[in-house]
């Protein structure tokens, strides 16, 4: 399967309701600094389930579109990511994580409300090991994989075994 | 949880040199460089850890700290794709991963994606057993991303304050 | 102690906005960011410390943990040119600090060092009060050294199994 | 005053004795991945003393060139590197660090034997601050500069008054 596209709603710079791709099997992402590249890498890690703290934020409400520091704090805002899946066989998935009003996040496969346990079961299923990470790169991180000490790749090793 | 553990790191130690050297072969040096991991201690290896060693061609060094930025670089990418070969997801999402590589090294780390991403090795497991993967990188440099299939342009629009994307499907207009 | 160390903040905080504005404005953003430097308690600057705020064209958030990589690069060099104008050493010697710049921010930097290091500057203190510098930059980008005097070629002399340089005066070769 | 070249003997990755420059108010360093620009960096910081661990070695050995791990073991190397220093008034001044085979490092002015003190207060008298190190960036460096913690700024500007 793969990433066929994301539909963002108010998520990190991306104002509104915006649809991303088609991603083809090699798809470049390129802009000027401080576009909004790495933010759109923090909506996929976000909607696959990766921890706030890994796409630059304290809490899920820093996720949330703001134009200034004074919108940051007025409450009752929403965002989404839903990303669109394709299988092999070429039906579509959706995956969608929303960050509510409350400062919580709900997860929905297709329209369905989902624990986090069966949403992580069924990315499992499908490969995407969201513990390990072992496909995400974030900016900056390479050199220090070549770098790591020898506990620390016997961590790495554990959790994907 | 042994038994897991050496049946991974069995698998991929045997994979790692190959493709190092997939990613370290040029004209002048055919042969690429030389990548292996051992175990500290056989018997206890959760205790005591893995050690990983790259060696570019020309270099004699068994110490990683030795090498440049753009020498981690290109064995960082080794042994994540090695990783990746025993548990392979479907897809692949790297940020810059080219900022600290020189020309050569960013047109053989494109060329190596683009083998395992491009005309059709996603579905078949190729003859090494490793499987393709769909990829996503972010790149500044254009020798990076004039090898993709499409490009996705990220710009700020100042009117609204935020951000917008275009995409363009690069098969349609390459030359033949 | 106390005065020593306000002297040099108050030097450093009166020009740290100006120079982060030569390296961010541009034809679309004339005017380039803002950046300033706060005592978190001005009566004890020792305990608390300093706070640094940059802010770049269009953008309106405090926070410099929201910046993103090239604009994070761009806020550090300004800093370190405005320290260096308290303090001027006769030379800088960067380490491939334009990694993460995009090709106009690139153009900016190596434009601003030019105008620091060449054309007589280093002689005359220029208006502004803070005096030029010698530079010697490791770069990986064309659009970096081809703004430079001179240039250092290190390759690696495989038969010898070790470094070597070539120097060019590229003075003499520019097309005029 | 500025740079005028470098005298590298069996530093790092330079064999033998290499002159390089003339260097020029604005000299750029380029080449391949590994072939030797950061050590250039890393010879000029060691000629103003500054610490063996910035410069990716553990023991002053290390910064002795070898062609491989065996001759690194070998005893009785030397190594030393001499920065060629022009005036403002176009006279020139020769600062000379030497790795001894005893593994400890002897500091010349021209062509006499100081001690480290008078070394380091020549080149303070010239403006170089060795201790501040405000006018060298390393490679990975940049960055962390700007997200430095208001205390650790505090430090960084005491160093410099
Ligand atoms: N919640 C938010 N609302 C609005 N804008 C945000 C939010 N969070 C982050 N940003 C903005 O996103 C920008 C950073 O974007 P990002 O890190 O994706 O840039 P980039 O394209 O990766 O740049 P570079 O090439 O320099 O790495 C920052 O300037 C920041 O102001
Ligand atoms: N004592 C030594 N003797 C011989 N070679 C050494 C010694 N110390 C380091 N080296 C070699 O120097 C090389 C690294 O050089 P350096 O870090 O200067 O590269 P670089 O040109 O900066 O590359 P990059 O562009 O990737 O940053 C390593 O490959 C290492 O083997
Ligand atoms: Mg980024
Ligand atoms: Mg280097």
């Amino acid at each position: 399967g793969k990433i066929l596209r994301l539909e963002l709603n108010n998520f990190k710079s991306y104002k509104g309701l915006q649809t991303i791709g088609p991603f083809s099997d090699f798809t470049a992402v390129i802009g000027p600094n401080g576009a909004g590249k790495s933010n759109l890498m923090d909506a996929i890690s976000f909607v696959l389930g990766v921890r706030t703290g890994q796409l630059r934020g304290t809490q899920l409400r820093d996720l949330i579109y703001a134009f200034d520091d004074r919108e940051k704090e007025q409450s009752g805002r929403r965002a989404f990511v839903r990303l669109v899946y394709q299988l092999a066989g070429g039906s579509e998935l959706r995956f969608t994580r929303t960050i509510l009003p409350s400062g919580g996040s709900e997860y929905q496969i297709d329209s369905r409300n989902v624990n986090w346990d069966e949403y992580n079961g069924k990315l499992r299923s499908l490969g995407i090991l969201v513990k390990a990470r072992n496909f995400l790169v974030f900016q900056g991180d390479v050199e220090s994989i070549a770098s790591k000490n020898p506990k620390e790749l016997t961590g790495l090793l554990e959790q994907i075994s | 949880r042994y038994k897991l553990f050496m049946e991974a790191f069995n698998h991929i130690s045997s994979i790692i040199d190959r493709i190092y050297k997939q990613l370290t072969k040029s004209g002048t040096h055919p042969l690429g460089g030389t990548a292996y991991l051992n175990l500290e201690n056989e018997d206890d290896p959760f205790l005591h850890g893995i050690k990983y060693t790259a060696m570019p061609p020309t270099k004699r060094f068994r110490d990683m700290e030795q090498l440049s930025g753009g020498e981690k670089t290109v064995a960082a990418l080794a042994l994540l794709f090695s990783i990746h070969s025993y548990r392979p997801s479907p897809f692949f999402i790297l940020d810059e991963v080219d900022a600290a590589l020189d020309n050569l090294n960013v047109a053989k780390v494109a060329g190596f994606i683009r083998s395992k991403s491009c005309d059709g090795t996603r579905a078949s497991q190729d003859s090494e057993g490793s499987s393709g993967f769909q990829s996503i990188v972010i790149s500044l440099k254009d020798s990076f991303y004039d090898k993709a299939e499409a490009v996705v342009g990220v710009y700020r629009d100042s009117d609204k304050g935020c951000s917008s994307t275009l995409t363009f499907d690069l098969t349609k207009c390459q030359e033949s």
